[in-house]
């Protein structure tokens, strides 16, 4: 027996995810952040943050259409954040770095703290 | 144990969903 391994499989489904997001097409949530609102799908955000999967996991909050966040929340961290759920790119901007790890801290996406973190580190040194 | 030879295909696997229709 023999198979093949399409090396390029998951990423190819993650852009076609993220066309699929920026044309608002079987998107199934608001993210509401501050005044600023993203669409995105709700297995997506559970499969990257386990704030999302506890969320929708959950019995009564699983079927909301909207979620508010946190105001301690800023919209421009969020917005790499979701970015990176649909591209596999962390945009590190200097003045965001720290907007950015707070943000993934209260999304509860923890390897993307500890890859922040040691940026981080690493760029004061 | 069978041993299971893979084939590694680098080219892409599934349709690309266009920006717009």
């Amino acid at each position: 027996d023999s198979c093949i391994q399409f090396t390029r499989h998951a990423s190819d489904v993650l852009l076609n995810l993220n066309r699929l997001r920026s044309r608002d097409i079987l998107t199934d949530v608001t993210i509401l952040v501050s005044r600023q609102q993203f669409r995105a799908h709700k297995t997506v955000l559970m499969a990257c943050s386990g704030l999302f999967y506890t969320i929708f996991t959950d019995a009564h909050k699983g079927n909301l259409n909207a979620i508010s966040l946190d105001p301690k929340v800023d919209p421009e961290g969020f917005s790499i954040l979701l970015d990176f759920m649909y591209t596999s790119r962390l945009t590190l901007r200097d003045n965001l770095l720290l907007a950015t790890m707070n943000t993934a801290i209260y999304l509860q996406m923890e390897h993307v703290v500890d890859t922040c973190h040691r940026f981080i580190k690493s760029s004061d040194a | 144990y069978e041993a299971v030879n893979t084939i590694q295909e680098l080219g892409r696997s599934i349709h690309e969903i266009p920006r717009q229709d």
